[in-house]
């Protein structure tokens, strides 16, 4: 891992001072090879490695008694601060409109539950709404989520239009007396222009507070691509991180951060409604720097 | 002298850039460089650069031999396995029709017993292809309707018998036990079987997906890839590093979310696109 590999790096150097501009060379490049490994966008290590490089130079670590451990907590440092900033965007109690998106088999049917499960466990009233006509028993899916947790489900199959569903739902939320609506579509990809209409009109008609990129945490560098082009259309508010069950590195999570500002709130960690927690960036930091 | 100095940092830089993107990784971007750096051609000559290059990817795909489909027996059994959304259902559905259209008698195996409206999910695409479909309620052991799937396509003299497997973590040993499970229940009536074991790619995957194929491998051993969602941006570029070091053929491509969204792997268009 990267630790032992810095005290090894850095280790000839105590006792001769100062670390040099050779040595931090050395750090970087397999830091480098470690975030690319990681799946961190490649144009946000660049930046980021500069990053690094201008701190530590500017820094203490250079004329410190255990360099490689001072450079591991710079690198730390920095990444947490990437990570974090932005608004808390965890689910409030005036937001009542949420809506999940997200590429295809990215995890939104199966968080719209988890997270449906969060808020009753608050004690709120919760409405979920299938608008994914599209993919095979997708409405059954949502609503034998929903049948799992009890919480309602709201859907018509007889209606074969995602927007209007989206729009009786929102009816049926404000009648119904709900506390908050969460609203589950179809995965689509950010170049099918239609169906990006699509969700852009469904946004209209129910207006959210919310809106959940859910993105799968094993994607490489295509992260920056599709979440950039989502925000651009729908401008998200956070980032659901999904699959982190696995050993994914999970630099996704920087690669859209940088490239749309938005935080990821939320991480699904199991294929069960109660997998799922609040982001920390910290816990994430160490797991993508191995 | 056409070699070291051929390639100036910009040109290597933008390269360089095209691979990673890709998704081939640093060690394989560096590698292909090297590779196209001592290449005996005119490095300033664009068209020569590209022909360079692709001929150099194409090298990544060695396993032209094995790429065709290989049904052993009657009835073929053919698994599909992957971690959680990553297509299997949908490339099952894909799959059948081709061999549908190719005269072969296809039987479905629901083994996805777990994942909410996985059984309707694939119902539907047994009913649209009007191909039977073997399920078993909701939290049945998988093996055991793998097994009742194998008897009722021995006795209904079916050509194929393919079986979905529901989503899973590679890292959770004993799910992945359970897919030993099944390929066991199969032997026991079979022992050629299963004649492929694909394991299905989403192709957005970064460099996890060289141990998704890993670990795929070790416990039940693959005899394919199937790489989805190629209608997107994303390059594939992993599918490299996974046919390269593991010795594991990509045999299909996945292009969209409909019957006909599907092809043999061609490694030469695979390459042309990943370098555009
Ligand atoms: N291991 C694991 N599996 C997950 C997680 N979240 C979702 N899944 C699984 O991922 C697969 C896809 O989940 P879905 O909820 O159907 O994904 P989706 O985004 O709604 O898919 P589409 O509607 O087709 O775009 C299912 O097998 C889920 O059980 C997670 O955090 N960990
Ligand atoms: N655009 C595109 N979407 C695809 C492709 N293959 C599958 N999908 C979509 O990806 C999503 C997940 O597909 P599934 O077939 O349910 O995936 P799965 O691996 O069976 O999922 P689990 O069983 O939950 O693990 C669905 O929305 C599919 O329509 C493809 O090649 N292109
Ligand atoms: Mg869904
Ligand atoms: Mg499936």
């Amino acid at each position: 891992d990267l630790t032992q590999k810095f005290q090894r790096l850095f280790k000839n150097l105590r006792g001769h001072g100062k670390l040099t501009e050779k040595n931090i060379e050395d750090a970087l490049r397999d830091v480098r090879l470690a975030l690319l490994e990681a799946d961190v966008n490649f144009k946000v290590v660049k930046q980021f490695i500069q990053k690094v490089k201008d701190g530590v130079l500017g820094s203490n670590v250079v004329t410190s008694v255990t360099p490689g451990q001072q450079f591991i907590k710079m690198l730390n440092n920095e990444m947490v601060s990437f990570l974090s900033g932005g608004e808390p965007e965890t689910i409030k109690s005036n937001d009542n409109i949420i809506l999940m998106t997200g590429l295809q088999g990215s995890g939104k049917t199966t968080t719209c539950g988890k997270l449906g499960l969060v808020l009753k466990r608050g004690g709120k009233k919760i409405l979920m709404a299938a608008c994914d006509i599209h993919r095979p028993a997708a409405i059954d899916q949502l609503e034998q989520v929903g049948k799992r947790l009890d919480i309602d489900v709201f859907a018509d199959r007889a209606l074969n239009d995602a927007v209007k569903i989206a729009e009786m739902a929102v009816r049926r939320f404000t009648d119904g007396g709900y506390d908050h609506l969460i609203v589950d579509t179809a995965g689509r990809l950010h170049v099918d222009s239609s169906m990006m209409e699509e969700i852009k009109k469904i946004k209209t008609v129910i207006s959210p507070s919310k809106i959940y990129f859910v993105a799968d945490s094993c994607t490489g560098q295509d992260a920056v691509v599709s979440a950039d082009s989502f925000h651009k259309a729908l401008d998200f508010t956070g980032v659901i991180l999904t699959k982190l069950d696995g050993d994914t590195r999970g630099g996704a999570a920087i690669s859209i951060k940088h490239v749309t500002g938005r935080p990821v709130v939320y991480v699904g960690v199991g294929e069960k409604s109660q997998d799922f927690e609040v982001f920390y960036p910290d816990r994430m930091v160490s797991r993508i720097l191995g | 002298l056409n070699g070291l100095n051929s390639l100036g940092t910009e040109e290597t830089e933008e390269l360089e850039e095209v691979l990673l993107q890709a998704d081939v990784g640093l060690e394989t971007a560096e590698k292909i460089i090297e590779e196209v750096k001592k290449a005996d051609i005119d490095h300033k000559n664009h068209n020569e650069m590209n022909a360079a290059l692709k001929k150099t990817l194409k090298e990544f795909f060695y396993l032209d031999d094995k790429r065709a489909l290989t049904l052993k027996e009657k009835p073929s059994v053919v698994l599909f396995v992957g971690v959680n959304g990553s297509g299997k259902t949908t490339s099952i559905a894909k799959f059948s029709k081709m061999l549908s259209e190719q005269g072969k008698k296809v039987m479905l195996a629901g083994c996805d017993t777990f994942r909410a409206a996985a059984i309707e999910q694939i119902s539907v695409w047994a009913g649209r292809l009007d191909i039977p479909v073997v399920k078993g309620f909701s939290g049945a052991d998988p093996a055991s309707v793998a097994y009742d799937a194998h008897e009722s396509a021995l006795s209904k003299n079916i050509d194929c018998l393919i079986i979905d497997t529901a989503g899973r973590q590679h890292t959770k040993d004993h799910l992945m036990e359970e897919l030993k499970k099944i390929i066991n229940t199969i032997r026991k009536k079979d022992t050629s079987q299963p004649s492929e074991v694909f394991l299905v790619l989403d192709s957005t995957t970064g460099q996890n997906g060289l141990s998704q194929a890993q670990k795929f491998n070790e416990f039940i051993g693959l005899t394919g890839v199937v790489l989805t969602k190629m209608d997107g941006t994303a390059k594939g570029g992993i599918a490299l590093r996974i046919e390269k070091t593991l010795g594991i053929p990509v045999k299909y491509i996945g292009l969209g979310e409909e019957f006909d969204d599907f092809c043999e792997f061609d490694p030469d268009s695979f390459c042309e696109a990943l370098i555009n």
